[in-house]
């Protein structure tokens, strides 16, 4: 048996321009996090617990994509999903079309322990979310400048944009523009590599 | 999108993924993140999360395949990790970390860079964003 092990990520897929500010903070909200869910491992919590705790803390940092600072769908709103799975026992819990839960995977949690099924969307998710007493949040408390202006520029590129946290446009389009790069057979400028 | 996986003290594998999707998205539309065995997977074996582009994870099911080739064709961890990120997402782009019930960690991806961290209990502890 080996010892304890942890990995966290905050999405792939990054602007070769991203500022040096950003990529520090960056750096220092992964690092919170994995000190984060090493002393809890430290205390013995079971694996289950330490992935449910280090992920509501990058849900409510509003720096990647989650929870607060979620990318916005083309109505301006957000609509956040999350899933979790418990290797022991291969037990699970999912939502999707979540906009009032502060923190998804928690709701994905009680999906998992508190109902008959492994995935919950849109209406009834949020149903659930209510009677499980879960912290609610308006939409707009998900909403951020960065991801406002974001939002513009996919808009009037008339595409989904890159999801890079980076306010400086003209990087973000120049990116786009030249890159060549395909997916799913669509320029990569059409898409937010999230 | 964010994710963590985690082996503890007792060798228990689990994954958390959790994102708001695309930019200028559809409403409705759905993507890995919530799909268990694309964008998240745990078993005794392992644990994977997955983020990138959402539809090449999906067809892939990227996440449940690391912990099949471990399973089945007897891959490390690492291995399993570099042979899925290079043979399974065909032209899409992807990234995806991983922890084995054995107390290793690892991650891998095919495209500008990924924001990650991984830490062990023998003390290794690394933090960055390029390759």
């Amino acid at each position: 048996m080996g010892g304890w092990a942890i990995a966290v990520h905050g999405g792939a897929g990054v602007d070769p321009n991203l500022p040096l500010e950003r990529q520090e903070e960056a750096k220092a909200l992964l690092t919170r996090c994995l000190n984060l869910g090493i002393s809890a491992l430290r205390s013995s919590l079971p694996a289950i617990d330490v992935v449910e705790l280090v992920v509501r803390e990058l849900e409510t940092d509003p720096l990647f994509n989650s929870g607060r600072g979620s990318a916005l769908t083309e109505k301006g709103t957000v609509e956040m999903e999350a899933s979790i799975m418990d290797g022991h026992g291969r037990r699970c819990g999912a939502v999707s079309g979540i906009t009032k839960v502060k923190n998804p995977v928690s709701l994905a949690r009680l999906v998992m322990d508190r109902s008959p099924h492994s995935y919950l969307a849109f209406s009834g998710a949020e149903e659930f979310a209510k009677q499980q007493g879960v912290e609610m949040a308006e939409n707009d408390y998900f909403i951020t400048e960065d991801n406002v202006g974001m939002l513009k520029l996919a808009k009037e590129a008339k595409a989904i944009l890159f999801d890079y946290r980076i306010p400086l446009a003209e990087s973000t389009c120049g990116a786009a523009a030249e890159s060549p790069i395909q997916m799913n057979g669509l320029p990569i400028s059409v898409y937010a590599p999230e | 999108t964010v994710g963590c996986v985690v082996v503890d003290t007792q060798g228990r594998c689990a994954a958390a993924t959790s994102t708001g999707g695309l930019m200028n998205k559809m409403t409705g539309r759905i993507g890995d993140s919530p799909i268990i065995g694309a964008g998240t997977y745990a078993s005794e074996l392992c644990g994977v999360s997955c983020t990138g582009e959402g539809e090449a994870i999906l067809r892939s099911t990227l996440a449940r395949d690391v912990a099949a080739v471990m399973e089945y064709k007897g891959l490390g961890l690492q291995e399993a990790v570099d042979f899925v990120v290079k043979k399974r997402l065909d032209e899409g782009q992807a990234g995806l970390i991983a922890v084995s019930n054995k107390g290793e960690v690892a991650y891998g991806f095919n495209c500008n860079g990924m924001f990650r961290g991984c830490a062990t209990e023998d003390g290794f502890m690394e933090v960055g964003i390029w390759e």
